[in-house]
């Protein structure tokens, strides 16, 4: 069986001066998936790794890099699942991690569990030795500025996101 | 939002999604991303995807898992996804793009929004691209 790893950066607008870090974060990702599989390794191992490297990349929304909420903080989701025995972890809510997706491995190889949030994942990222990481590395200029857009009396954040995915 | 779906030389496959969710969303809000079947799925039997776009409407039509249904019908990865797609948007208005592979290695990058960054490398060739088409 030949390996394959395909990744995705987000269905979200792609601004121009975006576009070229985008590109480069999608393929640096990819290749580092790739060169998983290539070395034996499994699946999982992979998709970690692909998503890892954009969770680090502040072009994309995850990890760093992440839209903020209401209160222009940072509020992570991530999922990972294992196509062998359908084994799955999740996290939501989750603030201060710089790689959610780890946290998520976590929860599908530590626990009887399929999704921990918000102050659960907080212990057990704390109980699974996960580093925490002081918020505002995980804040990029770009995304504070969305943020503070979005809260102007005349903005309208969902319109302008509703056909954007 | 990023994810990630792969099959490894042992025919085993596997989706990844990680997300920082929606431009100032409510405190406490959880999109598809988390959801299983929503934010992605995997299953050797039929394949893998990955999700991304408008979260509520993905939850709202299990898009990951009605992906692989349509796999397990019979339909390739990329009329999988663009039938999947085509349902989310015509049933709940919602958009958004998906990555799928199936357990014989076939992928695809598939999105009803303008733009969906995406990249693949299979035997070695890569590709990429953001626009429809690329």
């Amino acid at each position: 069986m030949k390996p394959v790893i395909v990744v995705h950066g987000g269905a979200g607008r792609i601004f121009k001066e975006q576009e070229e870090g985008c590109r480069a974060g999608v393929v640096r990702a990819a290749l580092r998936g790739y060169s998983v599989l290539k070395q034996g390794g499994s699946a999982v191992d992979s998709v970690e790794e692909a998503v890892r490297s954009m969770e680090d990349d502040p072009h994309f929304n995850a990890g760093c890099g992440s839209v903020l909420n209401e209160k222009g903080e940072v509020e992570m989701d991530a999922i990972i699942m294992d196509g062998k025995n359908l084994d799955s972890g999740a996290v939501s809510a989750v603030k201060c991690i710089a790689n959610p997706i780890k946290l998520a491995r976590l929860v599908m190889e530590k626990t009887k569990h399929v999704l921990l949030t918000d102050h659960g994942a907080h212990l057990f990222a704390q109980a699974t030795g996960v580093p925490e990481v002081p918020r505002e590395k995980l804040i990029t200029e770009r995304s504070r500025e969305r943020w503070k857009k979005n809260l102007e009396p005349d903005s309208n954040p969902e319109e302008f996101q509703k056909d954007l995915g | 939002t990023v994810g990630a779906v792969a099959v490894d030389s042992g025919g085993n496959v596997a989706c990844a999604t990680s997300t920082g969710g929606l431009s100032n969303k409510l405190i406490g809000r959880v999109g598809d991303t988390a959801c299983i079947g929503s934010g992605g799925y995997a299953d050797n039997h039929f394949g893998a995807t990955s999700t991304t776009g408008h979260g509520e409407s993905i939850m709202k039509v299990v898009l990951a898992r009605l992906i692989l249904y349509h796999m397990e019908q019979g339909m390739p990865p990329e009329v999988a996804a663009d039938t999947a797609l085509d349902y989310m948007k015509t049933r709940v208005g919602g958009l958004g793009g998906v990555i799928v592979v199936n357990k014989a290695g076939e992928w695809a990058a598939r999105f009803s929004t303008k733009q969906m960054s995406w990249a693949a490398v299979e035997d070695d060739n890569l590709h990429y691209g953001i626009y429809a088409g690329e």
